[in-house]
């Protein structure tokens, strides 16, 4: 279980992109 | 907006290379076609890869951007409203093709030529990011593009298209 921290960043990483873009096309 | 905002494209991303140019040529021209060409880029980009560090930087220096054009724009129907986007882009890729056509046709043929065919060919992509594109633009965008390329091909070797 000690390795799933890792992937979970990266995934929150694209999250914060995901959420810029669809705030982007949003407004 | 002033300079070059954004830093090198990793090569990853090389299959925006050409729209993120046009996005520049038409900084001042058309900010409206620079947004959305910026758009299509960041959309298609982050299918690619949104996780190496090189790409990551890339694409939040992007959204950066687009983020900042959006505030810049407000006033603009075609920022705010992506319905009237969509209708510009596709207004504005369209009269780039019939102008390469009909100078085509009337057996003109150039680096203008050339370049209309292929910009409208790449914004007939970035229309992607309103949705599927129509059966007609597909087909505009594939004869856009091999005329492009073929008309290219025929200058450098000093040949007369047919």
């Amino acid at each position: 279980t000690s390795t799933i921290g890792t992937p979970s960043t990266a995934s929150e990483q694209q999250d914060e992109l995901s959420q810029r873009l669809a705030q982007l096309r949003q407004m | 907006a002033a300079g070059s905002p954004l830093p090198p494209l990793p090569a990853a991303f090389k299959a925006v290379q050409h729209h993120l140019k046009t996005a520049t040529d038409h900084e001042k021209r058309d900010p409206v076609i620079a947004y959305y060409c910026r758009l299509y880029s960041m959309q298609t980009a982050m299918a690619i890869d949104s996780k190496s560090n090189d790409c990551r930087g890339f694409l939040i220096k992007l959204m950066d951007l687009l983020e900042q054009m959006k505030t810049q724009l407000q006033g603009t129907d075609a920022i705010t409203n992506e319905v009237v986007g969509q209708a510009h882009v596709e207004n504005y890729a369209l009269r780039l093709f019939s102008f390469a056509d009909n100078n085509d046709r009337a057996g003109t043929f150039n680096k203008t030529v050339v370049k209309s065919f292929y910009t409208a060919s790449l914004l007939f992509d970035v229309l992607q990011v309103f949705g599927e594109i129509s059966e007609d633009l597909l087909k505009h965008r594939k004869y856009a593009r091999w005329k492009s390329a073929y008309i290219h091909d025929c200058l450098r070797k000093g040949e007369t298209p047919i």
